[in-house]
């Protein structure tokens, strides 16, 4: 489960208000995974008090709402990305960037498909560069694209390109991977599908024998 | 009440907080570092084992505009159907109380009249209507929430409640189940040529892969 308490002195209408925060979590929150399961709990909870002396916001398309929206998907991202940083057995975080998609909604959903594999979160773990897994992974999100377009990168490691695998350093990508895992830190993984505006990120971590371990013990 | 909530704060280390760049500055306090609003966590005898903080209060001191984003699991806990009903009732808030131990989900009719009680106490004791308290409860899934310890221990957390980077630290603390880290923060930016603050808490590490709506 992952409950949240968002807080702001703006001064902001409730049903502007109500919206922001809905585009927040969706950029936030919904993008992130551990294990595929959605909780019976999973609650945010957000509360504007309007104490900072502010102008009211009372439309979405104002300058003033389209600021404190981008600071709003900031906070929410920032705690929505050390969850999965913090995911059951992780030993790094996982970033899943689209690009090259129609718009930014199908690059959140292929993006979240990856994160999502349980296959691609075990090759994180076990430091393989496993690009075949990276393109299942989008190519089951349910976003049609060519095939022959894709494009994935390990960090700066280019391993697919046009839809041909590419000749690349074995060691020097496992090594990106062990290093992640040593600092627990961030492994990036981008993937272009196209020549589309869209873009999108998902959080993820990689799947280790300690998840299993953890949630064999936590018992009813 | 520093020396508590301080206590309470350094259970488990803070995570780091990955914030993408931008016109803002992070600052400390997290959910009370916006005008207005105080927060406190502490130990209320809820969790199954060991004596980390497992009950938090978040509090704002004028009626705060309210939004909430639930899960969409048709399963949903029975702080779920009343965080929804309250706030399609009431545009506004004051008070959100939140609980770690226990999930109260599956819990049928009689965990939903926990939840009302729940709220009731704290609405009570902080001179509310109902309807401006809300509820968010984490842990073991078909557990009824240890009530009376909840309800026993609300004076002393309404007590606690303070608008400082510790009282924030407390809750962050207070709200996790199996989480290694507190998840918290809190940044600062200038909107519409005022000054604003926006702190946030959340907890998460296992059953995760959120569908709000």
């Amino acid at each position: 489960t992952m409950l949240g308490v968002i807080t702001t002195d703006a001064w902001v209408t409730s049903d502007v208000w109500r919206k922001m925060v809905q585009t927040a979590v969706n950029r936030s929150f919904n993008q992130i995974t551990v294990d595929g399961d959605t909780s019976t709990n999973d609650t945010v909870i957000a509360l504007a008090s309007g104490m900072s002396g502010s102008n009211m916001i009372s439309s979405l398309d104002s300058y003033e709402a389209k600021k404190l929206q981008v600071c709003l998907d900031a906070v929410m991202q920032g705690l929505a990305k050390s969850i999965a940083w913090d995911g059951e057995g992780a030993t790094c975080l996982i970033e899943v960037m689209v690009t090259g998609t129609n718009n930014e909604a199908e690059a959140a959903k292929i993006a979240r498909s990856v994160a999502s594999s349980s296959l691609t979160k075990a090759a994180v773990y076990g430091r393989d560069p496993n690009w075949g897994r990276i393109a299942c992974a989008a190519g089951y999100s349910g976003i049609p694209f060519q095939p022959n377009k894709l494009r994935i990168s390990l960090g700066d490691i280019l391993l697919m390109d046009g839809g041909q695998p590419l000749p690349f350093d074995r060691n020097a990508a496992s090594d990106y991977l062990k290093n992640a895992g040593k600092t627990h830190g961030t492994v990036g993984i981008h993937i272009s599908v196209g020549t589309g505006q869209g873009s999108g990120k998902a959080w993820g971590c990689d799947l280790s024998y300690d998840y299993v371990k953890i949630n064999a013990e936590y018992t009813t | 009440v520093y020396s508590s909530l301080k206590e309470a704060s350094n259970y488990i280390p803070a995570a780091p907080i990955l914030l993408p760049e931008g016109p803002w500055k992070q600052i400390p306090g997290g959910v009370t570092a916006a005008k207005g609003f105080k927060a406190a966590g502490m130990y209320g005898g809820l969790r199954a084992k060991g004596e980390k903080p497992d009950l938090a209060l978040v509090t704002c001191d004028v009626d705060a505009v309210a939004a909430g984003a639930f899960t969409t699991n048709v399963v949903s806990a029975a702080p779920v159907l009343y965080c929804k009903q309250m706030l399609d009732k009431s545009k506004m808030a004051r008070a959100v109380l939140i609980n770690a131990g226990q999930a109260n989900a599956a819990t049928g009719d009689a965990g939903y009249q926990d939840v009302i009680e729940c709220a009731s106490a704290v609405a009570k004791l902080l001179e509310l209507r109902l309807e401006e308290v809300l509820i968010e409860s984490t842990g073991v899934i078909g557990q009824r929430i240890k009530k009376d310890a909840l309800l026993s221990s609300l004076p002393k957390l309404v007590g606690l409640l303070s608008s400082t980077t510790e009282g924030a630290d407390s809750a962050a603390v207070a709200i996790t189940t199996t989480d290694l880290v507190s998840k918290t923060v809190a940044i600062e930016s200038e909107v519409g040529g005022t000054c604003i603050r926006i702190g946030g808490m959340a907890k998460g590490s296992g059953m995760i892969h959120p569908n709000m709506a």
